[in-house]
């Protein structure tokens, strides 16, 4: 195996993928699954995780497209250049792209899978029978609405299995339609259109508008291909034409005759001499899956090996029963390390004791005993928290009876495992939410139904949090956010609260919905909180950043970004 | 004895032209894929020797190393693959 110089790699473990759109060839559900089965081979053998995003930018970005597509290497048309991936890093690093002249499938033919129908959205099953009649592709017999069917089962006769095949008539893909079908005729730039074109787009994809008139209405989606498309050329989504004539000569079924490299092509109309319009005959396609694996590789930092048997060997061939080389697995694993447990090794030193937060000089003092915390207590190594709050100015990070805190400057260090029992001792190990009070300085914890109040060294509580006001069929407070002197929001679920401290009961006029007031942030969020002149939302290990007119202005990583892991 | 057949090669519209001599592919193929370029040790670009490149290309896809555009070396070259450089450069 090879790495790339300065043997190129993520800083972090937990990977993005965002998958930024689809190929005609191959529903997106199948799509999907081909990219997380091709992660999956990387993450089952290294601490690697890979986390899907649906918008911003995520550390892998993958996208298919034809010759130049934006970037400086263009692809080259069908077969040749079959994709390409850029190595770990910002930007365009990482990245993979996919050659969508290319046919893609899973290695043996296209697979088309049904909707509607009666099989649960399953494949076609080719040939199968119908009417006595064995077919090899989609059809439209037996219905006279022009949509395309197929058997899922090898007799449809007798088992009566069947789904709708892709067709612009019944759904389109990405576009801003939704998925809707095409409707036609439509009009596009004061012309009249009769089916998907690639008028307007200089990317050579096939689209239709959604409703009768696009230049109004600017809804459009792509079209998925059929099966019986042919691949590229000049008409690519037409079926081929037989019988067709070129040069002449009749000809019944696809034919390399005019070509140098023996590839098979069609005509899409009854005479190619008249209409020059072509495309090649949908073959065995490439597998995405195991394209999309070799690139992936590329993405976490393997370049090409020169063992004919590796994932990571430059050239394709497919494998029925995929399984990584041993010469994959090394790669990766000296990127990365291997999976499961470290063997600890024997330790010369004695455990370490807890770092002891200094007391208040105006609090007696008194003796606590230092409590051993297991030391692989990371922060960095949490992948979420239960709760994140500022006291006194740093931010603190709680999880399962500890804390870690951090003044939040550039070259702040961050301090901890601390145990929450030695600083707080009636609280319980997990803490759902806290804040300050900015005016009485006081802490109020919650977890789960209940809340605590510090002040300095004195406790009140446990309390029931339906004593603040909030609605008995509220499991936990998720987040606390101040508002202004004396008034804190209360999140749980998809609403929030507002409490007036003082009072300690909650305002008139709620709850209120997040998504309303918070626009463009998880309304599901585990962590809300105030910092540095920002809200925070957080899910899973992600936060989305609001500035105060509002706006999400930037998506991270707790971790890096906060506890600068 | 049958007459050989005579093909006849169009020009398809829309299509990339792929029809090179055995030697412009090769010497495509050598120097898209980092074969033929390499960088020295003090940053200044050269060209290797087109028989130096084909060892490398060889012996970086497994095949026999000889200096030569034979057939499998041809072979290799056509078929479909990664676009990533063999070669970093």
């Amino acid at each position: 195996y090879q790495t790339f110089e300065g043997d190129l790699k993520w800083d972090h473990n937990d990977v993005t993928y965002r998958i930024l759109n689809y190929s005609p060839d191959m529903d997106s559900a199948i799509i999907d699954d081909a990219f997380a089965r091709a992660f999956k081979v990387w993450s089952d053998v290294t601490p690697l995780t890979f986390t899907r995003l649906y918008d911003g930018t995520a550390d892998i970005m993958i996208s298919f497209g034809k010759k130049d597509h934006g970037d400086p290497y263009p692809f080259d048309g069908k077969d040749g250049l079959l994709a390409h991936a850029y190595p770990p890093g910002e930007g365009i690093q990482g990245d993979a792209h996919f050659d969508d002249d290319e046919f893609w499938t899973l290695g043996k033919g296209a697979v088309v899978k049904t909707r509607f129908g009666n099989a649960n959205g399953a494949t076609c099953h080719f040939p199968f029978s119908f009417g006595g009649k064995s077919y090899s592709t989609c059809t439209t017999e037996g219905r006279t609405d022009n949509l395309p069917w197929c058997s899922t089962t090898a007799d449809y006769d007798k088992d009566k299995k069947y789904g709708f095949c892709p067709s612009e008539l019944l759904y389109t893909f990405d576009g801003n339609a939704g998925g809707a079908p095409c409707v036609f005729p439509f009009i596009f730039l004061g012309e009249e259109y009769d089916s998907c074109t690639t008028e307007g787009r200089s990317d050579g994809y096939r689209w239709c508008a959604t409703t009768g008139n696009f230049d109004q209405d600017k809804k459009y989606g792509f079209c998925p291909s059929r099966d019986i498309a042919v691949i590229g050329g000049n008409s690519e989504g037409d079926p081929c034409h037989f019988p067709f004539v070129f040069l002449g000569k009749e000809y019944h079924s696809c034919t390399s005759e005019g070509r140098g490299d023996g590839k098979l092509w069609c005509s899409t109309t009854d005479s190619y001499d008249d209409d020059q319009k072509w495309g090649f005959c949908p073959d065995q396609g490439y597998s995405l899956f195991l394209v999309a694996a070799h690139e992936f590789g590329h993405a976490l930092g393997l370049d090409h090996s020169n063992i004919r048997e590796a994932l990571m060997y430059p050239m394709y061939s497919y494998a029925e029963d995929f399984s990584l080389h041993s010469d994959d697995i090394a790669g990766i694993q000296f990127l990365y390390g291997k999976t499961g447990p470290d063997p600890t090794p024997p330790n010369p030193n004695p455990p370490t004791a807890e770092p002891t937060e200094p007391t208040d000089p105006t609090e007696p003092t008194t003796t606590t005993t230092a409590v051993p915390v297991d030391p692989t207590k990371d922060a960095c190594k949490q992948d979420t928290f239960d709760t994140i709050t500022v006291i006194q100015g740093e931010l603190h990070f709680f999880k399962d009876g500890h804390y870690w805190k951090t003044s939040g400057s550039s070259n702040a260090e961050l301090k901890g495992p601390f145990t929450i029992s030695n600083k707080w001792p009636a609280l319980p190990a997990v803490i759902d939410s806290a804040f300050e009070d900015s005016l009485t300085k006081k802490l109020y914890f919650f977890s789960g139904t209940r809340f605590w109040v510090y002040t300095g060294q004195n406790v009140l509580g446990p309390r029931s949090i339906e004593k603040l006001g909030l609605p008995n069929n509220i499991e936990k407070v998720e987040g606390a956010l101040q508002r202004g002197k004396g008034k804190v929001l209360l999140f749980s679920g998809e609403n929030f609260w507002r409490l007036d401290v003082k009072a300690q009961t909650i305002d008139k006029g709620y709850p209120k919905f997040t998504d309303v007031v918070f626009g463009g942030v998880p309304n599901d969020a585990h962590d809300v909180f105030q910092y540095q002149g920002h809200t925070y939302f957080c899910r899973d290990r992600f936060y989305w950043r609001m500035n105060s007119r509002r706006q999400v202005d930037r998506v991270g990583y707790v971790k890096y970004d906060l506890l600068k892991c | 004895w049958s007459l050989p057949l005579k093909s006849v090669f169009v020009t398809f519209p829309g299509d990339i032209p792929k029809n090179l001599t055995d030697s412009e592919l090769a010497e495509n193929y050598l120097k898209n894929f980092g074969y033929m370029n390499t960088v020295e040790r003090s940053g200044f670009q050269s060209m290797v020797s087109t028989a130096k490149a084909l060892k490398r290309m060889q012996r970086q896809l497994g095949l026999e190393e000889t200096g030569v555009l034979n057939k499998e070396t041809l072979d290799a070259m056509k078929k479909p693959r990664c676009g990533v450089p063999d070669v970093a450069n």
